[in-house]
């Protein structure tokens, strides 16, 4: 996080509010209730309370405006720009101003006025821009779903050195966004793509760096935005150039950036997996055999991708085919002839000819820490 | 890889010169005459085309390479990204 220069902040922690417009895009009630729900976000993490004022100035002057609006910071119509904030201070300071020629929405359609304003928020505090991009005070837009809209323990980290936390016991956590340099760093999954290979954690992709490009941390809606958070599993059916990236009983299938039609699909008709099976934890193709393996919880589950069907025989424990991994795997994926399994906060190097662990690494062995 | 596509945009240049002097306190230069100020602008541009990179966690080149330029073309906040 980083503070506002010259680390400016309200010294009375009663603040008032005012709405002293409405855009015509959303219902007075949409706004008013966007605007008390960002309010909240910062409440529930500080001792500042909020109150909404009808009239008169308050600490807080929130408005919709456009174009040159006589504070030196004009808006320069659609995108651009969606809002600004000033720094706290008396009059024109905390005041917020939304540009009225964006279009602003309570639902995931641009631009989602809750957001933007739990952003704007951050400034009327005291926040500068953080260059952690899972915090709410990253300065770009970046709204996939409702679970976005939320503080990561950064933003909050950042207020509460302005202002500490809150004096209610239960203190929401934020949102952590991955560190790739984190020993204790684990993944939600790993694929292989198209000769790289992908790392994937709540709403964010790693992709190593390679001779010329350092390591890369981004949200995975940069290359595929209708994909849920919190994938669970994926692979690369490297025959098809497809990808399979699965969450809950379902699973979805792209090619490079495409989304392939027709997904989500159930993993109980596509593969035939059994009702009991409610989530996948990993999942590797070998291109040697053209089977694709499934990790369920200690089992594994074999599928012959061109009979399309499971292998007689399966499920087996995940130490017949693979000893010494132990009993879960959290992800995996092939490089070079091995497998690189993942559990915790360990990584085995596994030799499927010899079916004999080689190495232990650590999880982020591939950033270059 | 499938880096999606990009087109770079015609006004390129103009666009890193309005977004540096909107969020990275890069001052008008429109006053300064003369080659010393030319190599001057050249050189600021590329610091804090460096400072943005280095911010976005984009690879720093203090060049105005295809992700940067995508960088700058998305939809933000308009407080500056350094004190003004």
């Amino acid at each position: 996080y980083v503070l506002t220069q010259g680390n400016p902040r309200w010294e009375q922690t009663q603040l008032t509010y005012r709405i002293e417009n409405y855009t015509p895009d959303l219902s007075r009630a949409d706004v008013d209730h966007a605007i008390e729900k960002a309010f909240q976000l910062w409440s529930a993490v500080t001792p500042l309370t909020f109150s909404k004022v009808s009239e008169g100035l308050a600490d807080i002057m929130i408005s919709f405006t456009r174009g040159d609006h006589g504070d030196n910071s004009p808006f320069y119509g659609p995108e651009g720009d969606l809002a600004h904030a000033f720094q706290p201070g008396p009059h024109i300071g905390g005041d917020i101003h939304f540009d009225e020629d964006e279009t602003w929405t309570n639902d995931l359609r641009h631009y989602n006025l809750f957001y933007v304003a739990a952003h704007e928020l951050g400034h009327s505090l005291g926040l500068s821009h953080s260059n952690d991009i899972g915090a709410l005070m990253y300065p770009n837009y970046n709204v996939n779903s409702y679970d976005d809209i939320q503080l990561s323990q950064d933003d909050i980290n950042g207020i509460q050195a302005i202002y500490g936390p809150s004096k209610n016991p239960s203190q929401p956590t934020g949102r952590q966004t991955p560190q790739m340099c984190d020993s204790k760093l684990t993944f939600d999954a790993i694929t292989t793509l198209r000769g790289e290979v992908m790392f994937l954690k709540d709403r964010f992709y790693m992709r190593p760096g390679s001779h010329y490009s350092e390591p890369e941390l981004h949200y995975i809606n940069v290359f595929w935005p209708n994909l849920p958070n919190g994938l669970q599993a994926a692979y690369e059916f490297a025959d098809r150039d497809e990808i399979r990236f699965f969450k809950g009983n379902e699973y979805w299938a792209v090619r490079g950036t495409e989304m392939l039609p027709g997904y989500p699909r159930s993993i109980h008709r596509s593969f035939g997996f059994p009702r009991s099976v409610e989530n996948i934890d990993a999942a590797v193709f070998e291109e040697n055999t053209g089977k694709t393996y499934f990790f369920v919880a200690d089992k594994i589950w074999r599928y012959d991708e061109y009979k399309q069907s499971m292998d007689a025989g399966y499920p087996k424990q995940i130490a017949a085919d693979f000893p010494g991994i132990g009993n879960h795997v959290d992800a995996v994926f092939q490089k070079n002839g091995f497998l690189y399994f993942f559990r915790g906060r360990r990584q085995y190097k596994f030799d499927p000819r010899t079916k004999r662990v080689l190495t232990l690494l650590k999880p982020n062995s591939w950033f270059n820490c | 890889f499938p880096a999606r596509s990009f087109k770079m945009p015609k006004d390129a240049e103009q666009m890193v010169q309005q977004y540096l002097e909107n969020y990275y306190d890069l001052k008008s230069v429109g006053e300064q005459i003369g080659q010393i100020g030319r190599q001057r602008k050249g050189s600021l541009v590329v610091e804090k085309l460096k400072q943005m990179q280095k911010f976005f966690g984009l690879k720093v080149t203090g060049k105005p390479d295809a992700e940067t330029l995508k960088m700058m073309q998305q939809a933000r906040c308009g407080v500056p990204d350094v004190a003004a």
